[in-house]
């Protein structure tokens, strides 16, 4: 079983390499790729060794061939699909930067096969102004057929607290293995779950510091 | 110079103390804060000796007192003031979930002394909609003025990516110190200016291991 800590990391290394690469570059250290994503160069030879190690003493690593060996890692080198489950401000803003990000055309690896398959909601005036960034408005009767026939496996939660952990019931039935959730509520989920919690306060409780 | 990554998990031993609290546990072993943060035990002792250690060998550390000692370090003991910089659908997300959560009377470290001060547009119609959950919207014109003013110290920066970094500029001559930049603009900014980026699509990335 990987850490999650070092999981949580390689979309960071896969980020770095695509800047490196943007920037010309060919090969890159550990030190470098440390010192891009705030780790140590030992941190990032011991997560990249879990996987097979990939680089040589002393010559560093090939950026194009780690980029593939981590996207295939990170199963990016497959179609992901994913739902947005609550339509609302956060829901909305989460769809209009991914189609941002896929066509702004960065070389951001990773990004092209993620795709936001379908959003859902309670509120038929929502699901009128659908569909949004061409992800389609589904009702939310409809969130296990949908999630079910088009293979969905992760599962953004935007929803009010009280409607949390009744759609990811939903969600796991139909077969999603992941959430990011958004929702203050404490989701309770199958041990072979994923559950991240998203929380933009922790994000400010540390820049506290700084200030 | 304490490293960012440390500094990036105080306000998670923060949040899995009150928790515990909520429990009815006073005592924590550097296990148990391993174990809900996602870290080992020799990286908890680790981090907290950076900031004088707290913990008794072999009897775990006092919740309460621990919970003080990292709320001194991360400056939320005192009042911590932060403007929202772009009013569309995650500027108004992020001040709506804030006051949810101070409101709801979880017992949250932390959370008290960060205070959304002031919001910014530069849009007349998103103006008129203003105060947002309390918090005073302001045009942008106005933000060096507020900024100064209040003693602002934190910008969230919920821009557009072409508006982002002259936004940044007006914030750090009026004494910013730390953004949280949502955008997907890289911020340029002097050596004593922390930026702290949020990506929805890193977070997806990882879940994509999961699915
Ligand atoms: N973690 C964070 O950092 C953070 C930041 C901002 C907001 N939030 C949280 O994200 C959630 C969404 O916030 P928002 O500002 O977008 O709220 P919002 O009120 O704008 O949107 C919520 C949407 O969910 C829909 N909804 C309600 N019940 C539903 C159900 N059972 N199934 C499907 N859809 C349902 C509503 O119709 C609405 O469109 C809230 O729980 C909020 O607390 C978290
Ligand atoms: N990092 C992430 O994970 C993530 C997720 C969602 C959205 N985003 C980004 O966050 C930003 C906001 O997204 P949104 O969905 O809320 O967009 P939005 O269009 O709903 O809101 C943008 C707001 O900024 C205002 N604005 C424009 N120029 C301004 C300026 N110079 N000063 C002040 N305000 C100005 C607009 O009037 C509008 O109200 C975008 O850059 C988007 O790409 C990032």
């Amino acid at each position: 079983k990987v850490p999650d800590v070092v999981v949580r990391r390689l979309p960071m290394y896969l980020r770095a390499l695509d800047n490196l690469e943007n920037a010309g570059l060919s090969i890159v250290s550990s030190k470098e790729l440390g010192d891009v994503t705030g780790t140590s160069p030992t941190q990032v030879r011991k997560d990249l060794t879990i996987f097979g190690g990939f680089g040589k003493q002393g010559v560093g690593y090939k950026i194009s061939t780690l980029k593939k060996q981590l996207l295939t890692i990170l199963k990016l080198d497959q179609d992901v699909k994913i739902a947005i489950v609550g339509l609302g401000r956060m829901g909305k803003a989460i769809i209009h930067y991914n189609a941002y990000k896929r066509d702004s055309g960065q070389r951001n690896s990773g990004y092209k096969n993620l795709t936001i398959e379908a959003g859902f909601d309670i509120d038929e005036e929502v699901l009128k102004q659908g569909p949004f960034d061409s992800v389609p408005a589904y009702h939310v009767n409809m969130l296990k057929d949908v999630i079910v026939k088009s293979g969905i496996k992760i599962a953004v939660l935007t929803v009010p607290a009280e409607a949390a952990q009744k759609m990811a019931d939903i969600c796991i039935e139909a077969g999603v293995k992941a959430f990011l959730n958004f929702s203050p509520a404490t989701l309770i989920v199958p041990e072979n779950v994923r559950v991240s919690n998203a929380d933009v306060t922790v994000s400010l409780q540390s820049l506290a510091f700084y200030a």
